[in-house]
């Protein structure tokens, strides 16, 4: 099934 | 010092009551532009991001940056002591311990104080990165919360495909399907009922519905809300108040076969 991405893998630490 | 007055108590109190759900510990960063909040939920799939300017102020002063670390739950109890139609004040001293709030009634002259503890949250921000999204959907907040709270009852999961035909949301569950779909919609008597959609190219994408339940909490705030979606990146779900200040929630897709 689809696995649920972490927002961290989108947005990067500023 | 930070001195912020709201004429309404209710925009605070039904901000906070959106994200204490999603978010416990927190920084508000006051600055001379206003009051802004960005935190995850404790899994990192949900980003909150809040913005009260200072025109959604009168009066605000902010010399200098100041961040107030709150426990929304602490927060909570003592918002809660607030009438809706109250005038708010926050105040805090430029490196503050406590955080004081005033609620004014209009109505008689009962004036309530409260000083709440803050403390020191180590919170780091995210860059968002400008996107310019496939799929812009703009309808009412009540219908949003009727779908997602619908589905729910049938998947974890939601679908959400954006075309020309329209958007719809979609979800497989053990008991069976289900689909809604909306199409663009002006109403003259009613524009509060308008569906909006702008799409430039179609989009595709699984979403948890138990956040995306969770931030409609915020429906009290706004009569409609914008979903901006584009393949592959996260959905932004805003919830958009006077003076250009915001409610914004952004949630990490789910993605795989």
């Amino acid at each position: 099934g689809k696995q649920q991405r972490s927002i961290l893998g989108f947005f990067s630490k500023a | 010092m930070l001195e912020a007055k709201l004429d309404q108590a209710s925009i605070l109190k039904k901000v906070v009551d959106a994200i204490k759900d999603l978010v416990q510990d927190c920084n508000f960063d006051c600055n001379d532009s206003g009051i802004a909040l960005q935190a995850m939920d404790n899994s990192h799939v949900a980003l909150v991001s809040m913005a009260l300017k200072a025109e959604s102020f009168q009066p605000y002063r902010c010399d200098r940056n100041i961040a107030l670390g709150l426990n929304l739950t602490s927060l909570t109890k003592v918002l809660r002591a607030a009438q809706n139609e109250d005038m708010l004040t926050l105040r805090a001293e430029d490196a503050p311990d406590s955080l004081n709030l005033v609620f004014e009634s209009k109505a008689d002259d009962r004036i309530s104080e409260y000083d709440l503890k803050l403390m020191d949250i180590d919170q780091e921000h995210l860059g968002i990165p400008e996107t310019e999204y496939a799929a812009t959907i703009t309808l009412p907040s009540s219908e949003f919360r009727r779908i997602c709270t619908d589905l729910m009852a049938l998947s974890e999961s939601v679908t959400i495909d954006a075309s020309k035909d329209g958007v719809k949301f979609s979800c497989t569950g053990d008991i069976g399907n289900g689909a809604v779909t909306l199409r663009s919609h002006t109403n003259v008597d009613k524009p509060e009922l308008n569906v909006d959609i702008e799409l430039s190219e179609p989009v595709s994408l699984t979403f948890s519905l138990k956040y995306l339940v969770n931030f409609c909490k915020a429906s009290a705030l706004s009569h409609q809300v914008k979903i901006c979606l584009s393949n592959e990146v996260p959905l932004l779900v805003e919830y958009a108040l006077e003076n250009q200040s915001h409610l914004r929630f952004y949630l990490a897709p789910k993605i795989g076969d």
